[in-house]
């Protein structure tokens, strides 16, 4: 099964 | 203060459409070389960028930076009450807390002008790393559409796995499976219908099909997309609009537990 990721863990936060 | 003017009314009714099934109130940041727009989904999975470069306004004119809060669904209100074919201006004065739109007809006996409530807007901005994708996929948008629209009737995720034969969307759900192939084609008599590839490794990278069927809105805007992956790490949607800049979407994968 897969899991829905959030962008905030690949981009940071400016 | 910003004043920005295009041709037709219709464009930025396009884009409109183009972002405001993900957001529902953005800042419009204008400066000197144009106006951006970063903005992510309430569930912060997916995240629209926007720009528009001040080259593709004629005339332009902004002094200084200029974020203009907008709640998309109030601009939708008073963009219905523009012509496709109006020519359109935008005004804001540096301290004002109104957006001024000018509807004129191309013969320019109609013109129709309105106010727009502005709002402060705290919005969070992400710093986008500039990324070399492992497969960057160049096809018609309106195959893309067509695609999500198909798959999204077999399950709302799809798998996307791409090698230098080709491009494989695949959906599988509980009325069964599908999948659409599309190769490399060098040799198609239409450019706008092409597949063309370039990867440095395959890749397969799944997604929640919702959110590419938000991004195919942008489908109006140009007759190509260009889809950018590296494995385990969010796809970028992009569609370029001629002479003016980019409707850019991210979108977070879905990953194995």
């Amino acid at each position: 099964s897969t899991k829905q990721s959030t962008l905030g863990s690949f981009f940071g936060k400016n | 203060m910003l004043e920005a003017r295009l041709p037709q009314a219709k464009l930025l009714k396009s884009l409109l459409e183009a972002i405001k099934e993900l957001v529902v109130e953005c800042n419009f940041d204008c400066n000197d070389s144009g106006i951006a727009v970063q903005a992510m989904d309430s569930s912060h999975v997916a995240l629209v960028a926007l720009l528009l470069r001040a080259d593709g306004f004629d005339p332009y004119r902004c002094d200084r930076n200029l974020p203009l809060g907008i709640n998309l669904t109030s601009l939708n209100k008073i963009l219905k009450c523009a012509g496709n074919e109006d020519i359109l201006t935008i005004k804001a004065s540096d301290d004002g807390d109104v957006l001024n739109l000018v509807f004129e007809s191309k013969d320019s006996d109609r013109i129709s002008e309105y106010e727009l409530k502005l709002m402060d807007i705290d919005s969070e901005h992400l710093g986008i790393p500039d990324t070399q994708y492992d497969a960057v996929v160049s096809m018609s948008s309106g195959e893309f559409q067509r695609i999500c629209r198909d798959l999204s009737q077999i399950s709302d995720s799809i798998v996307i796995d791409v090698t230098k034969e080709g491009i494989k969307f695949s959906a599988s759900g509980e009325v069964g499976n599908g999948s659409v192939t599309l190769k490399q084609s060098g040799s198609v008599d239409r450019e706008d219908e092409a597949t063309t590839i370039e990867l440095q490794q395959a890749v397969s990278l799944t997604f929640s099909l919702k959110y590419f069927q938000y991004f195919t809105k942008a489908t109006p805007l140009s007759s190509r997309v260009v889809l950018s992956m590296s494995n385990d790490v969010p796809i970028l949607v992009e569609y370029k609009l001629d002479n003016l800049g980019y409707v850019r979407y991210y979108l977070a994968p879905k990953i194995g537990d």
